[in-house]
């Protein structure tokens, strides 16, 4: 459920042009009096960036600080590399910038002490940004654009996007649960569909724009899900393939031109939407 | 790499959960 440039046929750039990596070696770092440093502008998705850092911390002690810059919607990811590759420290952030709050990041990036733990190699220091840039759509989530990257979004914040999924469907759990106990109420074909963009814009909205949560990941499963559920809905082909591997429970909502529809019976399926187990 | 496969499914899982629970919330 994850595509490519090839099947993204929304308008405006493709998505590798909407990515990109920037690298920024500072050499002498121990000879660094200045309060902040700036790297070289460098160019993603047709805007213009630069990394900031506080070698001794912005406002705060023993933390080098590291803010990316820039002055227009978009996300960022920066990360600093250490000599071992399992030890580089990956943050993840996604950000609304606009003129007056133009820079985004981390006062207290990275403990001083740490920096000097591998981090800092032949008195240089490897920063590395990895930026997203992201389209303006509200009615649908989207995705992380570089594999690479996205393995390593995987390794650090499976869990809190779990915590995070979690929290949001018992939420709304408890809501629906109350609504059960009046089987009289509700009949077969009364209230079963919904245009997809509407629901969306609700799920965008929650994920993103309330800033309830500040992960790539959040999004990108959201965006994997929703083409799972597209392709159940086109073809049984893509469900029988997701068997093969893995029990999956029958999909409680599939998608019709655009509209999301229940699959089932409306009361069978808010049993199931309130008993089934958290995936 | 099964590891990494289990996670992406995991991740794909936990998504499409989400987007039905929002159906729901919406529609009742």
């Amino acid at each position: 459920y994850w595509d490519t440039d090839e099947n993204d046929n929304e308008s405006g750039k493709k998505p590798s042009e909407l990515f990109g990596k920037f690298t920024w070696r500072i050499e002498k770092i121990s000879q660094v009096n200045k309060r902040e440093l700036r790297s070289i502008v460098f160019e993603v998705g047709g805007y213009k960036w630069y990394i900031l850092i506080y070698p001794q911390g912005c406002d705060v002690h023993n933390h080098l600080s590291l803010f990316l810059c820039v002055a227009n919607p978009d996300k960022l990811r920066p990360a600093v590399v250490n000599k071992d590759p399992k030890k580089s420290k990956y943050s993840d952030t996604l950000h609304w910038f606009w003129k007056k709050e133009h820079d985004w990041g981390w006062k207290k990036f990275m403990e001083l002490s740490q920096v000097l733990d591998g981090f800092v190699v032949n008195d240089t220091l490897v920063i590395k940004a990895q930026v997203q840039v992201i389209r303006e759509k509200k009615s649908r989530p989207f995705r992380c654009f570089d594999c690479t990257y996205r393995r390593e979004l995987v390794r650090v914040y499976l869990t809190s996007v779990e915590q995070i999924c979690r929290h949001s469907i018992e939420e709304r759990r408890g809501k629906l649960g109350k609504l059960i106990e009046d089987k009289v109420r509700w009949s077969r074909n009364h209230l079963s569909r919904e245009k997809t963009e509407v629901i969306l814009k609700e799920v965008v909205k929650q994920f993103f724009i309330e800033k309830e949560v500040a992960s790539t990941l959040v999004m990108d499963s959201l965006y994997s899900g929703l083409n799972m559920l597209e392709s159940q809905s086109i073809s049984k082909k893509g469900r029988a393939k997701l068997l093969d591997t893995e029990e999956t429970p029958d999909p409680m909502v599939s998608i019709d031109k655009d509209m999301f529809v229940l699959a089932d019976d409306m009361l069978l399926l808010l049993e199931r939407a309130i008993l089934e187990p958290f995936p | 790499k099964n590891a990494i496969e289990r996670d992406e499914r995991r991740l794909t899982e936990l998504g499409r959960r989400c987007v039905e629970i929002f159906v729901f919330a919406h529609i009742f």
